[in-house]
């Protein structure tokens, strides 16, 4: 190739090259292929899909390339115990760290470009629209809206969080709520016992209905609760959805999966595996609560009166939780907060 | 990534939303 004439370098016939690159795609599958059925004959303890790579290539081939697998009278791994055994806190990790290193001053504008026109991320209402002002990625996704962007209601008692799109919205019937229409999960799971260990402490829930009646504190009251699914394109800051005070915190690390709609339609209790932070406290009418539900791209969450919360740390263990009570003798209620005022943000990896 | 608000209300509270709508922060989200 380096001693041909240039001339003759153009002369290189296409279908060779295209042979060249088909057999190089297909030879590696063949050869997956054969190797599976030989697995397939193997023991399950021997096949362990528990090393993720496999993992990932069964996920990634159809199911036919692994037929003998299936066939082997072998109770198939269902896609969804596959996903969560993906590392996602390591990749959503991975993802962060990427996201950090700064960029050369000439690349900024051509990488954030591609985002804003990959996910329809609008310009014209950042508080700073020259792509240069953000070093990487990560400040690109923090960044904040001009105040006249977002009007903030004065009509209403609860106003959106964030921006996104409704997944859900309704009262909360029998201590289930929907991640989206139809897909369930239990409140309880999703929030954690109620007893706190400064306050009164509760009798442990003994069924859903009585957990319900934990959270309503007025006679004659409902539960409500409204779904909100922040896209990668969308201002990923929220803000107080009404006045209220916050009293407690209670961080549950988790894994990171995807919690677009349509995996939340696939995995029942997605939002009770992922890592998520619970903001709970009082309005004028009782109990108020709001979750930020973290996902693979967007690993960490902050809120920003909150010094002591780390999220997406490396070692957890799984189904704990920690508690922080922000009542103090200052503040006897807890962090008063107005309708449209800063809470927290998400942020990549 | 999601935000989930569960909070109690008189049975008079209404929301002002349609399932799959697009929403921005400081917009109604419902009210009695």
């Amino acid at each position: 190739m380096h001693t041909a004439p240039l001339r003759s370098l153009f002369l290189l016939r296409p279908v060779p090259i295209l042979l060249a690159t088909g057999g190089g795609l297909h030879f590696p599958r063949l050869a997956l292929r054969w190797r599976l059925g030989q697995l397939s004959c193997m023991s399950r303890p021997a096949l362990k899909l528990r090393s993720w790579p496999l993992t990932i290539l069964y996920y990634l081939l159809p199911f036919g390339a692994l037929g003998p697998l299936s066939r082997v009278g072998w109770r198939p791994v269902s896609r969804v115990a596959l996903y969560k055994s993906v590392p996602t806190r390591l990749l959503s990790r991975a993802w962060g760290r990427l996201n950090q290193v700064e960029l050369p001053y000439w690349l900024r504008r051509p990488v954030y470009s591609l985002y804003i026109w990959t996910f329809g991320v609008n310009m014209t209402e950042a508080a700073v629209e020259d792509l240069h002002h953000y070093r990487n990625l990560s400040e690109f996704f923090r960044r904040k809206l001009k105040p006249q962007a977002r009007p903030v209601c004065g009509l209403h008692s609860v106003i959106s969080p964030s921006d996104g799109k409704i997944l859900t919205f309704g009262q909360v019937k029998n201590c289930e709520v929907e991640q989206v229409k139809g897909v369930t999960y239990s409140l309880e799971s999703f929030l954690g016992p109620r007893a706190y260990a400064e306050d009164l402490p509760f009798p442990p829930a003994s069924s859903r209905d009585s957990f319900r009646k934990q959270l309503v504190t007025r006679e004659g009251n409902e539960l409500y609760h409204c779904v909100i699914y922040l896209a990668p394109g969308d201002y990923h800051c929220f803000h107080s959805p009404t006045d209220w005070t916050v009293s407690h915190r209670r961080h549950f690390p988790g894994s990171l999966m995807s919690v677009n709609p349509g995996m939340a339609r696939w995995i029942k209790e997605l939002f009770c595996h992922n890592e998520r932070v619970v903001l709970t406290g009082d309005w004028k009418h009782g109990f108020f609560s709001l979750t930020a539900v973290g996902a693979t791209n967007v690993g960490s969450i902050r809120i920003y009166f909150d010094r002591d919360l780390h999220t997406n740390s490396p070692r957890y263990s799984k189904g704990s939780y920690n508690d922080l009570s922000f009542v103090t003798h200052a503040n006897k209620e807890g962090v008063p907060m107005r309708k449209g005022e800063h809470l927290g943000e998400f942020n990549l990896g | 990534s999601t935000i989930v608000l569960i909070f109690e209300a008189p049975k008079d509270f209404n929301f002002r939303l349609k399932a799959g709508q697009k929403i921005r922060f400081g917009e109604a989200l419902g009210s009695l």
